[in-house]
C-alpha cells in the first residue's frame, strides 16, 4: 500500500491511498484504503490521514476517521491522536497498523507498530526527511 | 508563499532486518523521494492538494518495488487487482476504487470518480468500464507482475496458506 497527504497553498487539505492488496488474499478482498474513514480521509482543518497495514484490522478501528475525531472531539494533538488511533484497541484489533497525518498547520505525524514504515515528509517544498525503521 | 507540505508512505510491516538489504533500504528511500518530489512540484506552484496527492501516489503506484500499480500482490490465483481511494478535506468529496484490474493508474480513476462521477464507490468492471468512458490508460495484466510478487506467490502458494500475509 501507498499513500499520501497533502496541504496546499491554500490552506486545503487531502489524502490518497493506494494499494495491491494482501498477498495470497482470497479473490474479491476489498482492504481498508477505498473505505472511507477506514485507510483513508481528510477533513479541513483537523487533519488528513493514510493508513497502511492489515486492513480487517484498520476497517474494524475506522482507524483513518478515529485520527479525526481524537483531534476534533477529544482536542488531542495530532501526534497524539495518531499514537492512541494506533494502540488503543490493540486488545481487539492485532495486525499491523500504520499511518500518516497532516494537519492545516503542517503539522505531520506518523504512527505504526510495525518494525519497518516507509515513509517522508517534505514542508514548503525544503529538503525532504525519509525514513524507514521504527 | 503560503506554507504548503505533503507525506507519504509506502506500507507498513513487521519483517527480519537481514532481509533488507542496504541496496533495498536505498532503493526505497529514492521512490519515496520521488514521490515526495512529484507532489512538491504541484504545490510549490499553488496546485492543489488533490493534484498533489494523486501526483505522488501516481509515482509510487508506477514504481515496481511499492504494493501498489506495478508491483502488486498477487491473490491465491496469481493475480492482481487494486483499490485506491482520494478525499478532499474541504469539500468532502470521495472517490473509491475497488477490486480494478486493468487500470494503470488506480488512484487517478478515484479522482476521476470524486469528479465526475454522480456515485462515489465504483468496483470491479463497472469501474474499469468508467476508466474506459473516462479514457484512463488500461494495462494488460502482464504489466503489473514482477518477478519479485510471482516468486513470492510460488513461494506461498507451495507453502502454508495459513501463514500471515503482508500489505
Amino acid at each position: 500500500t501507498v499513500g499520501a497527504v497533502a496541504l496546499d497553498q491554500h490552506g486545503n487539505l487531502a489524502a490518497g491511498t493506494s494499494t495491491g492488496g494482501l498477498e495470497n488474499r482470497l479473490k474479491g478482498r476489498i482492504s481498508d484504503t477505498p473505505i472511507i474513514g477506514g485507510g483513508t480521509y481528510a477533513n479541513n482543518p483537523y487533519c488528513a490521514v493514510s493508513c497502511t497495514g492489515e486492513g480487517e484490522v484498520i476497517m474494524r478501528g475506522a482507524t483513518a476517521h478515529e485520527v479525526y475525531a481524537l483531534v476534533k472531539y477529544a482536542g488531542e494533538k495530532l501526534e497524539k491522536a495518531a499514537d492512541k488511533a494506533v494502540t488503543m484497541y490493540e486488545e481487539l484489533l492485532q495486525g499491523d497498523i500504520g499511518l500518516i497525518a497532516l494537519n492545516q498547520q503542517g503539522e505531520v505525524a506518523f504512527a505504526f507498530n510495525t518494525n519497518l514504515m516507509k515513509r517522508g515528509y517534505s514542508i514548503s517544498g525544503k529538503k525532504p526527511h525519509i525514513a524507514l525503521w521504527d | 508563499m503560503s506554507k504548503f507540505a505533503i507525506a507519504v508512505h509506502a506500507g507498513a510491516e513487521t519483517v527480519k532486518r537481514a532481509e533488507v538489504t542496504k541496496e533495498l533500504e536505498n532503493r526505497y528511500r529514492e521512490g519515496l523521494e520521488e514521490a515526495l518530489q512529484a507532489g512538491n512540484a504541484v504545490l510549490e506552484k499553488g496546485g492543489s492538494a488533490i493534484d498533489a496527492v494523486a501526483a505522488a501516489i501516481e509515482r509510487m503506484e508506477d514504481n515496481p518495488l511499492f504494493n501498489a500499480g506495478k508491483g502488486g500482490s498477487l491473490n491465491l490465483h496469481g493475480e492482481n487487482d487494486f483499490d485506491a481511494a482520494i478525499m478532499d478535506g474541504h469539500t468532502l468529496n470521495v472517490g473509491s476504487v475497488g477490486s480494478v484490474r486493468y487500470v494503470k493508474n488506480p488512484i487517478k480513476l478515484a479522482k476521476e470518480i470524486m469528479i465526475r462521477c454522480k456515485h462515489s464507490f465504483l468496483s470491479g468492471t463497472g469501474a474499469e468500464e468508467y476508466a474506459l468512458t473516462q479514457g484512463l490508460e488500461l494495462e494488460k495484466p502482464s504489466y503489473f507482475v514482477t518477478e519479485e510478487k510471482q516468486k513470492e506467490w510460488h513461494e506461498s502458494v507451495l507453502g502454508d496458506h495459513r501463514q500471515k500475509s503482508h500489505d
